[in-house]
This record gives C-alpha cells, structure tokens and sequence, in this order.
C-alpha cells in the first residue's frame, strides 16, 4: 500500500548537496504496523512525507495507495493524500485561530463535510486522547502534549487507510504516550488500518509489527517483533 | 537561587478557571541539578516559565538569582534573566529568518556584544551539539532534532548561572540524547551553572541530582538521586 524504490531526495545549499535520503527502498503492505527509528537528522521524516507525497524524491518512485505519485498531478496526489491518510506531524502543525474541536475537525471540513453530523466521532477522539475538558482551548492555551494530542486525534477523524506518525510520543509522558500507542495499535488490529510511526522510543517501536532502522539517509536494518 | 513560595497560575476561560498551578513550593539551590517530571498537562512549563521570569504568577512569590520578582518591573526582571538565564524552549523558539549560527548567536546580539569576538565559543557549541556541518542551515532546512539542539546550544552562549530546560531531548534518538544530558551534567559540574530540566524522560531524570514531581498543578513527591 505503500513503496519507495530506490528513493533519494537532495536538498542544494549553495555549491553543498545534502543527501537526506539515498537509495531506499522501503514497502509497508495493508494493515501492517511498521516503525522507522534512526538518530536525528538521518531522513525519517523526509522519508514519512514522501510516503505521503507531500514532497517529491529527487529519484527513485513513491507508491501511495498502490498508486505511483511520479505519474499524477499535484492536485491528484493532494486528492489521493486526503482520502487515504492521517497524518500526525512532528510539530503537529495546528491553526492557531481553532481550538483543540476545530482543528480535530478540520479535515472533515477540507473534505467538505457537514461537521455537524460528525459530532459524536469528535467528541469521542477528544474522549480518546483525554481532551474533552479542552475542546475549547486553542493552541496557546494548550499544554505541549495536549497540541500533540489535538494533532493525533485530528489523523483519525477521516477513518484513513494509512496514519503515518512524526514521533506521535514526543512530548507525552510515558502512560499517556502507552495510551496514544495503544490506539494506534487498536486501529490496525481492529480497523485493518496501516500505520507508520516514526519514533526514538524503543518502547514505541515494540507495539509494532517490524522496525526499519536509518542510518545517514539510507536503510541500515531491519528487525522483526515476535510478538509472544 | 531559584524560589517559589505558594505559587498559583490560574487561566480564565469564559467562566471556566483552569488552575495550571496551585500552592507549589519548590526551591532550587545554587550549583544543583533538578528535573521535573509529571504528566502531560500537569504544570511543569507553566513552573519553568514562571521561574525564569517569563511570566507572573497568579498568586505567591517567585525569586530569581535571589531577587523577589513581585517587587520589581517587567524591564528589571527581563535584565536579571538575560544576565543570569539560559531557557531551552519545549518548542525551541528559533527565529525562522535566521540560521543555526545566528540563532546560537542572538543572546548575545541582544546583550550588545561584539559577536566576532566569540566566534570560537559559537563553533565550540555548534560541535557539542553535532551541527558544525549545519551551521548556515535555517530553522525549516533542519531536521526535528537538529532544531533542538540549536535551542540547547542557544541557551549556552551567554554562560548563563542557570539554564532552564524544557524537555531537552524531546526529539532526540537516545544517543544524542545522552550527548546532551552529559552536556547538561557538566555544566553543572565543572562550571556551577544551575540546571532545572523538565522531562518525560526517566533517563534524563537519572542525570539530575534529585526529582520532582507534579500532578494537576500541584508537587507530590520528591526524590533523590543518591549517584553512586
Ligand atoms: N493560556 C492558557 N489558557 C488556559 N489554559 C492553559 C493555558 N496555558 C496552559 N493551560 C493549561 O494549564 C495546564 C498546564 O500546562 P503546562 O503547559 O504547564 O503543562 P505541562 O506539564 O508542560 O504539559 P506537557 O508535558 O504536555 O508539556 C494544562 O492543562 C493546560 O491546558
Ligand atoms: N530544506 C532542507 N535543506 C537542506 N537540508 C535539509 C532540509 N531539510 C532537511 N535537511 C537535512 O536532511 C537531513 C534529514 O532530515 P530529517 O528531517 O528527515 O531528519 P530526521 O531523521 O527526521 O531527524 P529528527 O529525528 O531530528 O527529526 C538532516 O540532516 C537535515 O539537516
Ligand atoms: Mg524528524
Ligand atoms: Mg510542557
């Protein structure tokens, strides 16, 4: 359901190329549950955002719902993105303007859905995510991990096929992060869907089904979870 | 060095009062280590920011570098921070215009300081923190981690007696991580700087001479790293 080949993606800085990606290849198949860990700076992100074609490698194809992205339009990919996938941001990426409510909503209402008729799922992911005594509050008088919250929950509102995760745990303690972890864990085994996390917390990549390891842009290994 | 005596926050939220803080006594010693953990939501950066002058409380005193900040104006306390504190900020507050080594710089721009004549210092902390290589990138040319550790090194420039941390190594892997609570540890221990960092991290409340602990705005326990 989703596929890099050979993948690579250089950013120009002046007379100074930087590779942040060279030559993955990386394939997650439907309802699997894979997590990407690696040091900073070594490519997870960039990888997480071509899998969801919101960036072009500089090489190589992308494959995002079984469809190859270097074959369609912006405004193809931007559709296929928007009925395919959840996408929770390693600095969540909140309208400043919205409460928690609003912008859980909001890809609802990109989706130009009528939000009124989705109010008990609203109310239900605030529930989830331990926000409901928040929905009014909007970024600025949220705490690091409640903005963090807002933007999981926001990955979930469109039931997606795929949620691909920036360190969904970053900023949350470890029972609240055990629960948001619980809840990815719950929509693949329940929901069928296919998840994607990247993270630097060991204790996350256990609730996964496979961990791919990057090193300076490239895949350096792979571990499979036995889960018993 | 650092002191709260009963110290509330309150937010208003129409008829709503959100208590961020209530009754908290913490005291912290000069030359000591302490980390703070507790829940998402629990208070900890609405404590670190009241600490470093960032904002008043709603009830209680607050003293930094042993002066009552209640007895003093906006513009005397912002001079006692900028001479005595270093804040890591939980979301880094870079200034997006600016790059790494700019952004590194910036304290001391603001204190009227020639910044050629510490242009060694600045390549010093750009190598303790891994970004020798990064230092002409912009804050949106860097990685997550990279980020971070260009607000750690901020934090630095001035050498300043205390450095408040808010979750340090949020977006770090572990590795780095631990490069940057050693960095932490050492400045306490060869250079008597004061060190308060907030965490969800038990690794890098392991570095700390002793921990508090907050639960819904209040502290409820203590305790101390006997390091042998
Ligand atoms: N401006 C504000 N208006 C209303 N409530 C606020 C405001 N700022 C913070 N709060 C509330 O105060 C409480 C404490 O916030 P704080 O940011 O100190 O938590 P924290 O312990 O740092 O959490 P995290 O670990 O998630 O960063 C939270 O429940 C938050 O919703
Ligand atoms: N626009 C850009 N221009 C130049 N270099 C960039 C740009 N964006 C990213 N990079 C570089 O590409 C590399 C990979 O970045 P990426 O954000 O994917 O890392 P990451 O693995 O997510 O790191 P972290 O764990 O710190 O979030 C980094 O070394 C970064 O400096
Ligand atoms: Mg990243
Ligand atoms: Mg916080």
């Amino acid at each position: 359901i989703l596929e890099t080949q050979r993948v690579s993606k250089q950013y120009q800085m002046g007379e100074v190329t930087v590779d942040a990606l060279a030559g993955v290849d990386f394939t997650v198949g439907e309802g699997e549950f894979v997590a990407i860990m690696g040091p900073s700076g070594s490519g997870k992100s960039t990888l997480l955002h071509l899998l969801g074609g919101l960036d072009g490698p500089s090489d190589g194809e992308v494959a995002l719902a079984g469809r190859q992205l270097s074959k369609l339009s912006d405004n193809q990919i931007t559709l296929i993105r928007r009925r395919n996938v959840g996408f929770i941001f390693q600095f969540f990426n909140l309208l400043p303007t919205l409460t928690a409510e609003e912008n859980i909503a909001l890809p609802l209402l990109i989706d130009g859905q009528n939000i009124k008729k989705h109010k008990e799922k609203i109310d239900r992911l605030l529930a989830l995510v331990g926000l409901a005594d928040r929905r009014d509050h909007k970024p600025d008088q949220l705490s690091g991990g409640q903005q963090q919250r807002v933007a999981i929950a926001r990955a979930f509102v469109t039931d997606p096929a795929i949620v691909l995760a920036d360190e969904p745990t970053g900023n949350l303690d470890s029972k609240t992060g055990e629960e948001i972890l619980g809840l990815l864990r719950r929509s693949c085994d329940e929901f069928g869907q296919t998840i994607v996390v990247v993270t630097h917390d060991a204790k996350a990549a256990s609730f996964a089904d496979r961990v791919t390891f990057l090193m300076d842009g490239r895949i350096v290994d792979h571990l499979k979870m036995t889960g018993d």
